[in-house]
């Protein structure tokens, strides 16, 4: 299993560290907060109060030795720089590096650093697409023109199936999925709904107006099928 | 076109106003800093200098008008939840707001506040997507248990079509699109590869091992698949 270096534990260092953890990785975390250190120690492989500039200490533990390194430092733009520079003089293979601001990120690819997250630009992006989206569950942009989307299945639609509504050749779309909300019975003679998911539809299917169906397509075509959809 | 108030231009607030302003949505964007209101005035339909918190100031530029508003300020925790009771009581139809930490969002969520985006956290478990991914070019969670991802094609499908390896069969894993790399002459006689990308993939299309599958399905599947494909 992949060894993984961690550095700085802050609201998204900390999410980096536990979930990598979660994923099997071998997670080394460090930061200089010993409070942190005490919170994750149990949750990660390794947990170091170390000062992440220091090159010294950063030998002493074997940070060299790592296959990959996400330095997860936000606003501490020195810290993050002589840190990464740091990870850059141990060769270690992979490197990854927050970057807050676009001056952060010239320096980072001047330093040789090509894996430059800016997770304040990505989101609000991201978030975007969230907002613009009406009566959809999900949205991604598969590329700028290509997106995956989560709708509501069309009243027009319910009863059909995938087979008669052939809305590959009708819209230029590709059905990639059905969320379906299944009755399940519990041990009290209850009735409670299940989330399921099937990722290779059934054709035969007939389609409820409860399910979601997952889409992708250009932009352009997705938008002329939820128009006709209503 | 919907009207949506983005309060607080940070590196977030700023991205989401902007990418909002690009979409072609009617941008309100709010912030107390004078330089950050002078850059973007030119960029979105209204740029106002104003307290968030401040009710009469709020209602005097008729705020309580859009569609939709979105709380981007981080740090300012005080500020952030202020400025998100206030569009409450103006009874904004859709509010978004941005929390920084658990306790932030219960105190949004008794406020009857859902739409609450933690960037820190989402970014800091969809990296772990990018960090572990490995000759996976992009990979996306559908849900906990299917993802969406692009995988250059196995030097073993080379040559062959989709109809041919019926991967739906083999491996239940669905075929969302083929990036392709085609050659293109430019007009001083040159050859530059372009990048296109069809979503409803054409069966006969013999692939090429420059080409990128982008393939859904179970995580157990696409792990098959991927392994078989060496
Ligand atoms: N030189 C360093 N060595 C080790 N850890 C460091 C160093 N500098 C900062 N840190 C740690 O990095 C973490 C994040 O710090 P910082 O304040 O820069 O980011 P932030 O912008 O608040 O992060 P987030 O947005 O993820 O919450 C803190 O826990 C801090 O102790
Ligand atoms: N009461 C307020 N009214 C309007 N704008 C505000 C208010 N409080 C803060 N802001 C603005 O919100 C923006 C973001 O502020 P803050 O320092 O809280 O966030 P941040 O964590 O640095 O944001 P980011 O991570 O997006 O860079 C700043 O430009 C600030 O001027």
């Amino acid at each position: 299993m992949k060894s993984i270096a961690v550095i700085g534990l802050g609201q998204f260092g900390y999410q980096v560290a536990t979930t990598l953890a979660q994923k099997g990785f071998d997670v080394v975390a460090l930061d200089t907060n010993m409070e942190i250190i005490s919170e994750i120690k149990d949750i990660v492989s390794q947990a170091v109060m170390i000062d992440a500039t220091d090159e010294k200490a950063m030998r002493s533990v074997n940070i060299d030795n790592v296959d990959k390194a996400i330095v997860a430092i936000g606003s501490n733009l020195q810290s993050s720089l002589l840190s990464a520079a740091l990870l850059v003089r141990m060769n270690i293979e992979e490197i990854y590096v927050r970057a807050i601001n676009a001056l952060q990120e010239n320096i980072l690819r001047s330093m040789g650093i090509n894996n430059i997250i800016n997770i304040e630009k990505e989101m609000g992006i991201q978030i975007t697409n969230t907002i613009s989206a009406e009566g959809i569950g999900r949205y991604i942009e598969i590329s700028d023109q290509h997106s995956l989307m989560e709708i509501k299945v069309p009243k027009s639609f319910a009863g059909k199936t995938l087979k008669d509504l052939d809305l590959r050749s009708k819209y230029k779309i590709n059905i990639v999925g059905i969320k379906t909300n299944s009755p399940e019975v519990t041990d009290d003679g209850d009735i409670k709904y299940k989330l399921k998911m099937t990722v290779v539809p059934d054709p035969e299917y007939p389609l409820s107006s409860n399910d979601m169906l997952i889409v992708t397509g250009t932009d352009s075509n997705l938008n002329l099928f939820l128009s006709h959809g209503k």
